[in-house]
């Protein structure tokens, strides 16, 4: 049998689709294509969707392009660049007038950094991908939109 | 940041 590094030497590309959590309250899915350059370095395109209910409502979907480093037979560090788009809609209920509730729903476009560390394991022409922690920052805020609702309730 | 934890993908190559 062939280790799976051998077969990302054969076998240029790639496609894979996962789901992952997102702490605290939240869950993600992506689809990735990637291009073996050879052994150790393979490029990524990558479309992500993540979604969170805990402390805020949040949903982001981004676009990344990935380069992963692999360190022997299965293990990577992968670095990237990424554009994302993303709403976060939060809820305050004031302390001091129960009856007051403020809402507030931010919506954002921004250039982000992306790193991931984890490991691929090939049997023949099968890929499991299980990448341990992965980081998405944006960095780069591009017309952030704010709306405030304020709501008088009871 | 956004962090996600333990992203399990499964697919193909060719």
């Amino acid at each position: 049998a062939q280790t799976s590094a051998q077969l990302r030497a054969q076998q240029k590309h790639s496609i894979t689709a996962g789901l992952g959590f997102v702490p605290l309250a939240g869950a993600g899915g992506i689809l990735t294509y990637g291009f073996s350059v050879n052994q150790e370095l393979e490029i990524q395109l990558a479309a992500q969707l993540l979604a969170s209910a805990f402390p805020a409502s949040w949903i982001s979907g981004s676009v990344n392009l990935k380069a992963r480093y692999y360190l022997g037979n299965a293990f990577y560090l992968s670095a990237g660049l990424g554009m994302e788009k993303g709403t976060i809609k939060d809820t305050f209920i004031l302390p001091n007038n129960k009856v007051d509730v403020i809402k507030s729903e931010t919506q954002y476009s921004a250039f982000g950094l992306d790193f991931g560390v984890g490991q691929q394991w090939r049997w023949g022409s099968f890929i499991l991908d299980l990448e341990y922690v992965g980081v998405h920052s944006p960095l780069v805020f591009l017309n952030p939109r704010s709306v405030g609702v304020d709501k008088q309730t009871g | 940041v956004e962090l996600r934890f333990v992203m399990l993908s499964v697919g193909g190559a060719f």
